[in-house]
């Protein structure tokens, strides 16, 4: 038996936009842990790595291990039917996992609605994500990261990322010209949230396709801040942080010529 | 243009 019951029904919808555009197909891993999901785009370019906490859900139960395949555009369309407000129940009988009970309860629980999405079987490739001791760790306000990879956009498909022990830099250079934005650590006490901060190892200059970066901020509305990671020849990785979890992209390089 | 690589280069499969 599995149920999951999030009051803060919104966030799952959030998550789900957030991963949509990147994977089609993803198993959701549930445990007595909790929830996760590992997934790589077609290209193998990019991959999203999403957990959330058994703790965050009221109740959570998860009998046995097991793997619920899901075809994320479905499963979209049916969280289109859930209000920001509603709370979000997951429902599966383990045994004979072959459907997914959403229950959408609304505030003052006189609408309730109820789907069924069919599970498939989805063999996926499972990575292993080495535990890496970045070069550089930067943290900074979401909408600012999202910003500068829309403006950068008009420049160019591609990001070289420079940081410094007091600047990160975002360089594109493209038909049209070149654009750059260079942020300075702030620390700003009162509002942690517009904090700017970076942790330095040793310098570190990466590039990246922004289609990709632009790609990762649809995980922006989940928390007001991102960490962003890098290291010399290893992938970019951005995280954004929720109290029930988190939800992680990792990005390969591009080389230089 | 320079060349994108692959997450396969850098994490193994388990």
């Amino acid at each position: 038996m599995f149920e999951a019951r999030l009051t803060q029904g919104a966030l799952l919808k959030r998550l789900l936009d957030s991963v949509k555009e990147l994977v089609t197909d993803a198993n959701f891993d549930c445990s007595e842990t909790g929830i996760s999901l590992q997934a790589m785009d077609n290209s193998h370019v990019a991959l999203v790595s999403l957990s959330l906490r058994a703790e965050g859900f009221n109740p959570y139960r998860c009998d046995r291990g097991f793997s619920l395949g899901v075809n994320l555009n479905s499963l979209n369309k049916i969280m289109k039917c859930a209000g920001n407000e509603d709370v979000i129940t997951l429902k599966a009988d383990d045994s004979s996992a072959d459907s997914l009970c959403l229950l959408f309860e609304n505030s003052s629980n006189e609408r309730v609605s109820e789907y069924e999405l069919k599970l498939m079987d989805i063999d996926q490739e499972h990575l292993s994500i080495p535990e890496t001791d970045y070069d550089a760790t930067v943290m900074m306000p979401s909408a600012e990261f999202q910003r500068i990879c829309r403006d950068l956009m008009v420049v160019s498909e591609s990001v070289t990322i420079d940081v410094s022990k007091d600047e990160i830099k975002f360089t594109a250079e493209g038909e049209l010209g070149t654009g750059n934005v260079k942020l300075k650590p702030t620390s700003t006490i009162d509002k942690p949230e517009e904090s700017i901060t970076i942790e330095l190892g040793q310098t570190v200059s990466l590039q990246f396709s922004l289609k990709y970066l632009s790609n990762f901020t649809r995980g922006t509305p989940l928390s007001d801040q991102v960490m962003l990671c890098l290291s010399d020849n290893m992938p970019l990785l951005v995280e954004y942080k929720m109290d029930i979890g988190y939800i992680r992209y990792y990005l390969a390089p591009k080389v230089g010529d | 243009d320079s060349s994108q690589k692959s997450l396969l280069n850098f994490f193994g499969k388990i």
